[in-house]
């Protein structure tokens, strides 16, 4: 187990972000997609207790350690994954929703998503035009090992590539959409599962909201030199 | 004292059209709540949306089999007021000093009139975003209170053409919905537009301080034999006073198989 206790104050009426040292796992059991592994998953619980009162909140998330890379490959145009360094054979579904009255159920989701590792899949791409998937979807995927490629709200046939031709500058609001998009993220990117963000389908989103995209989802920096000696270690920390 | 944690309001909701509805919210929340589900009132499904609700109570057929969608009068020919609906329900909750409530809705399509107990919110547009209320202020003594939600169809439910077409007339595309729902070459046009409360609807206690939307991040060197969890998160101080806390951080291998922790 690893158990860490941090004390802090915070003001009135005050809203914070504090950020703990970081853990050290040595040799950690990692996640795997299906088929390459096991879909090692611990248990985050996050508490906090105020003195005079006792517990006041707390959250817990299962989490997996993984590195999933992809890049497109100059010879074949394609795009390549890895995970925890190991290329990755890509067997993937097209997922546009459960239902279309959106009757979405736990059970629903662990049965439909169970069904796609049993026909050894091991990626489900989520269609731009359908939703941005709900926790419980991603639940699932965490725990059969389902990487997801999740696009925004963006297609080629509504937002400019279709018959007729409309919505070329996508939504009305963009500010709205990506009040939307940071959203959806901060509710989905803990997932193991979660393996890329994608703009949308057949088409590029318009170019403020596409570098916006880009610009907010990209790696901090200081976790992009993966293998740095321990110096990197401080300036993270 | 309520217990600390996120309680689901997934059941004994109703439903009623709005323009069915002559009351408005305030009443529906204080004087006049329906008393069950009587017309104009019906049970609904909540998660989900005014169509899951009407197909449930047989007012329209399911439009999975046969041409039976065809039977069903889209938004377009209806108006937004038609899939505009009223969904009812109660919950008891009794906090004591310095806990606090907050309602929260994960989506709602498109958007919505908010009345507990008589006072009025509203959830902004949008299909894709989480709404949070704090009313702790608002809820009643004796622990009983009323929740009623007017939910809005998107602003652009679009028309469909006769020749139909992948996305209708993409008049959907203008908000920020999903736009399957104009029909595509693999499914028919969804009535509604999936208007509704359609994703989880809970009520969260806490005690004066708030945890926020964590994010964990790993990083992992040598080969992923040495691994740094780096947890960050925001927390919310909602009393009047300093709050001391002490934040802890705990992680646990998920046990496999009949193992089990003592």
């Amino acid at each position: 187990e690893h158990l860490q206790t941090q004390h802090l104050s915070v003001p009135p009426g005050a809203h914070v972000q504090y950020t703990f040292p970081e853990l050290f796992f040595y040799k950690p059991n990692l996640w795997w997609p299906n088929g390459m592994g096991k879909q090692s998953l611990y248990n985050v619980t996050i508490t906090v207790d105020v003195e005079g009162y006792g517990e006041s909140d707390s959250w817990s998330h299962h989490f997996g350690f993984r590195k999933i890379e992809s890049h497109i490959d100059r010879a074949t145009g394609g795009r390549l994954f890895k995970v925890n360094g190991e290329p990755i054979f890509i067997r993937g579904g097209n997922w546009i929703l459960s239902d279309g009255l959106l009757r979405l159920s736990d059970t629903r989701y662990r049965t439909d998503i169970k069904f796609h590792a049993d026909m050894n899949l091991n990626m489900i791409r989520c269609w731009g035009g359908g939703l941005a998937e709900r926790p419980e979807f991603y639940h699932y995927c965490d725990i059969y090992g389902l990487l997801v490629w999740q696009e925004f709200w963006i297609t080629g046939d509504v937002d400019g590539r279709g018959v007729p031709v409309s919505n070329p500058n996508g939504p009305l609001d963009h500010e709205l959409f990506m009040l939307c998009a940071r959203d959806t993220v901060k509710l989905l990117r803990n997932h193991a599962s979660l393996a890329l963000w994608v703009g949308g389908n057949e088409q590029i989103p318009p170019n403020d909201i596409n570098m916006s995209l880009k610009n907010e989802l990209k790696l901090h920096p200081d976790f992009m030199n993966a293998n740095e000696t321990e110096n990197t270690m401080d300036n993270l920390s | 004292m309520a217990e600390i944690g996120k309680i689901k309001l997934h059941s004994g909701w109703l439903a009623a059209r709005s323009t069915d509805v002559e009351i408005g919210g305030t009443q529906l929340t204080t004087t006049h709540p329906p008393t069950g589900p009587t017309s104009p009132w019906m049970e609904a499904v909540v998660p989900g949306t005014v169509l899951g609700t009407l197909v449930k109570n047989k007012v329209v057929p399911d439009p999975f089999y046969g041409l039976e969608n065809e039977t069903i009068i889209d938004i377009a020919d209806s108006g937004r007021e038609h899939y505009t609906f009223w969904f009812f329900t109660t919950f008891q909750c009794k906090l004591s000093g310095n806990q606090h409530l907050d309602l929260n809705f994960r989506a709602i399509n498109y958007s919505a009139e908010v009345y507990l107990n008589g006072h009025r919110m509203v959830l902004p547009r949008g299909m894709f975003r989480r709404h949070n209320l704090d009313v702790t202020d608002i809820l009643h003594p004796d622990g009983q209170n009323f929740l009623a939600v007017l939910v809005f169809p998107p602003d652009h439910p679009g028309t469909i053409p006769t020749e139909g077409g992948q996305g209708g007339d993409h008049e959907i595309g203008k908000d920020v919905a999903t736009q399957y729902v104009e029909g595509w070459d693999w499914i028919a046009p969804i009535r509604d537009r999936n208007t509704g409360i359609w994703d989880e609807v809970s009520i969260a206690v806490t005690g004066p301080v708030k945890i926020i939307d964590p994010h964990l991040v790993s990083t992992l060197f040598d080969d992923y034999k040495r691994v740094y969890l780096y947890a960050t998160t925001e927390l919310k101080n909602k009393s009047s006073w300093v709050a001391s806390c002490s934040l802890n951080i705990q992680v646990t291998a998920e046990l496999e198989g009949n193992i089990c922790l003592v």
